[in-house]
């Protein structure tokens, strides 16, 4: 089980904290694996008291809009665009507001990626990054079904640069294997468009595993000094975006793309993880 | 089939909860902790065999604070996610503030039922009387986090005698703040405790801090919202 108690003495209105904090734990405790199960009690709760602030500050707050209306360009009213009921957005404008918002961010991130290292008989500490050209929800799914494989976790254990394992996490993500007419539109993650690489945690150069669905000469002792290390990246670039033909560049197609990238943090999967949990209840 | 019982290892915290030398550079030994936050435990024997260790921890606010929450979407939510759950949405929706959090470690109080739901509401309902504010009538002013085995009926009475003891044992040290990073862990092998300060733009000269704990080890893929 999670269990998370973050205090500030800044202060701040319910509404923004709430916001404030769905919105870090979606980048920090959302992104985090040990093992795949998700606890009956997983909880994370802030308090802010305001005790540090002058007694002239205002309390930190967001402007939350309405999607149901917008302000016409020409006579400046809220037109009502949509009968369908939406989720209200939040917007984060203040300084101050976006000043907290980065800081709990960071905050919770490091508290959380504190959990992937004590993870039960861990003995890695693994960065996940999936970058993908049309989705962040693209990513952060194939970044999770990475984290999850038990094959791939064992690997990073045995320190065997397996990134077959890896690659077949990312062919079963769900919306990727499922992927349909009306399924998630991530269908077009291809393995001829797929590479996959480590990062050293020393800064040192990459290694590059498979580029573009082609294997690559893996030096295998160059490989090993890698998972070694307690740190360590999984790189993964996914160029799932259109696919543009020649003729249609001519025509003037555009083929930028804006890149969104997901992380995630796990950890490898030992013997001692069986044995803790072989008796646990008892 | 050839069956070696030797082959089965059994787990054993370390007796001392000693901190493994790798993990020693994750502990803090200084902070700077926010104020009006005091941290305080206790040890309830929650779970039989911890005779020794505290398991209940309180992290208190001399005034009404803020709060928010984010919860597990397990369908099979404990009965402290329940109660804590419950108790922020009519808090806030009345404009109220909260005074703190109670933790207990050894027992999930989770699949627990009716009884379970009791358990947790009494947790916070006890923790209220230290700040003699308890009214029935409103929600409490006190989340609840329970962790450890699921499935046990929590054993509420030496909970019950232990919170006052917590309560008695705040503190704003770095050693409060510790201890109570101890006493939420269950197989975890060292405590998780940061701090931070930060400024903001509109108060430059002001410093603000921020100080958190998390535990966790193993059952760990949280979706939470």
């Amino acid at each position: 089980t999670l269990l998370g108690i973050v205090c500030t003495d800044a202060k701040i209105t319910p509404s923004a904290l709430d916001t404030f904090l769905r919105r870090a734990n979606r980048k920090s405790f959302n992104c985090i694996s040990i093992d795949g199960d998700t606890s009956t009690n997983d909880t994370v709760s802030i308090f802010a008291n305001g005790a540090a602030a002058p007694d002239s500050a205002a309390p930190i707050d967001v402007e939350v809009s309405d999607p149901s209306t917008s302000v016409s360009p020409t006579s400046g009213s809220p037109t009502r665009v949509s009968s369908k009921p939406q989720r209200p957005r939040t917007t984060i404008l203040h300084p101050d507001a976006q000043a907290f918002d980065i800081v709990l961010t960071k905050f919770m991130q490091d508290l959380a990626q504190l959990v992937v290292r004590d993870g039960e008989g861990a003995t890695k500490f693994v960065t996940i990054r999936v970058r993908s050209d049309k989705s962040l929800i693209t990513a952060h799914r194939v970044a999770e079904s990475i984290a999850k494989s038990s094959l791939v976790k064992t690997a990073l254990y045995g320190k065997d640069a397996n990134w077959g394992r890896i690659l077949c996490a990312i062919g079963y993500t769900p919306g990727i294997m499922d992927a349909g007419p009306r399924g998630l539109s991530i269908d077009q993650v291809l393995p001829e468009r797929t590479s996959v690489s480590f990062i050293p945690a020393d800064g040192s150069a990459p290694l590059h595993l498979l580029v573009q669905g082609e294997p690559q000469q893996v030096d295998e002792t160059r490989a090993k000094e890698i998972l070694e290390m307690e740190d360590l990246e999984i790189l993964v670039r996914l160029e799932d975006g259109p696919v543009v033909g020649e003729a249609a560049l001519k025509r003037g197609a555009r083929v930028g793309t804006m890149t969104k990238e997901a992380v995630y943090w796990t950890c490898d999967l030992s013997h001692e993880y069986v044995t803790i949990n072989g008796d646990y209840r008892t | 089939f050839h069956t070696d019982l030797q082959q089965i290892r059994h787990y054993s915290a370390p007796g001392d909860r000693s901190i493994p030398a790798a993990k020693q550079k994750y502990v803090p030994t200084s902070g700077t902790y926010p104020k009006g936050f005091q941290a305080g435990t206790a040890h309830a024997g929650v779970k039989a065999s911890n005779t020794k260790y505290d398991d209940i921890t309180m992290v208190v606010s001399d005034r009404p604070a803020a709060a928010a929450a984010v919860f597990t979407r397990n369908v099979f939510k404990a009965a402290p996610v329940v109660v804590s759950r419950a108790s922020l949405s009519a808090r806030n929706r009345a404009g109220q503030g909260f005074r703190g959090v109670v933790v207990n470690s050894g027992c999930a109080n989770a699949v627990t039922g009716k009884v379970g739901l009791e358990h947790a509401a009494l947790m916070a309902r006890e923790t209220d009387k230290c700040f003699d504010s308890e009214d029935p009538s409103e929600p409490p002013q006190t989340l609840v986090m329970s962790t450890g085995v699921i499935g046990q009926i929590l054993p509420i009475s030496k909970i019950t005698d232990a919170i006052p003891k917590a309560h008695a044992a705040l503190g704003d040290s770095h050693d409060h703040w510790l201890n109570a990073a101890k006493a939420i862990c269950t197989t975890d092998t060292f405590p998780k405790l940061l701090t931070r300060t930060f400024t903001l733009p509109s108060h430059p000269e002001t410093e603000y801090r921020i100080a958190g704990t998390t535990k966790g080890a193993g059952m760990i893929h949280p979706n939470m919202a």
